[in-house]
């Protein structure tokens, strides 16, 4: 298994 | 002029002690709404949100918003000096480059006050969208922050699996595997010693251990921890501070390569 991010999921604001 | 006091300024602690082992430095928010605070990891892997509401202090005062960046490690140790029954409050002149913490014993015969200067941070926020969540799991704070010290033991990964009858926390690693099923109480005495859980649809997520371990810092702050869950998205755990707020901790799960 790896390790996603945030930034995956979520956008910058 | 920013003046918050609070008449127990060990809470104030305590919510420094629960972020500061994520995030060694953040962006405090200051309205007249409340402190709000947005910070990630170095590794953009977890996060934490911050909301201390205004009408949990005894006094507040915030004449105009301000971004104050603050080393909570730094914070970490002038509060280390705080006794537990002082009152604490927090206060940013105008024109200053500092956050004054002033302490006061509860027979108002001793008075502390120390100084931090602020800093100049780059901070990067997220959009978290409000989710409804598969499946939130609600249970002792002193039990989670148990599971996963003991989950940690095992291996560096818990898988978290949900269904409507209990939720198992399971680890494997070169040591060997466990796992601890709770399943939901029928009948509690005190319901901050229950564990309940709301779901629409079961859930398996796996996340890095290390990570939940840190966010237990701040189970002291609140007797029930919620674990919010759903297939393919961050964690989200929460720990309540009093009636005024909240810290909640966001976490990207492990998956398949």
């Amino acid at each position: 298994m790896i390790q996603s991010a945030l930034t995956d999921y979520y956008t910058k604001r | 002029m920013f003046e918050a006091r609070l008449a127990q300024g060990s809470i104030f602690a305590k919510v420094i002690e629960g972020l500061r082992e994520l995030v060694t430095e953040a962006t405090w928010e200051c309205s007249g709404n409340g402190i709000t605070l947005q910070a990630m990891d170095s590794s953009h892997v977890a996060l934490v949100s911050l909301v201390l509401r205004s009408d949990g202090f005894e006094t507040y005062r915030c004449d105009r918003n301000m971004s104050l960046g603050i080393s909570l490690t730094s914070m970490s140790k002038v509060l280390k000096m705080m006794g537990k029954d002082d009152t604490l409050t927090i206060r940013v002149n105008d024109d200053s480059d500092a956050i004054v913490l002033s302490m006061e014993s509860q027979n108002q015969e001793e008075f502390a006050e120390y100084e931090l200067r602020l800093m100049d941070l780059d901070s990067e926020h997220l959009g978290i969208p409000d989710t409804d969540y598969s499946c939130v799991v609600k249970m002792p704070s002193t039990k989670f922050s148990r599971i996963c010290r003991d989950m940690a033991i095992l291996g560096d990964s818990v898988t978290i699996c949900s269904t409507k009858d209990g939720v198992k926390f399971g680890a494997k690693g070169d040591v060997g595997q466990g796992s601890i099923r709770l399943n939901q109480s029928t009948n509690v005495d005190k319901e901050e010693d229950a564990v309940s859980i709301e779901l629409r649809e079961a859930v398996a997520l796996t996340f890095a251990v290390r990570y939940l371990n840190m966010f237990c810092k701040a189970a002291p702050l609140s007797n029930q921890v919620n674990l919010s869950m759903s297939e393919d998205t961050p964690l989200m755990c929460e720990f309540k501070v009093g009636d005024m707020g909240h810290i909640r901790f966001y976490l990207a799960p492990k998956i398949e390569d």
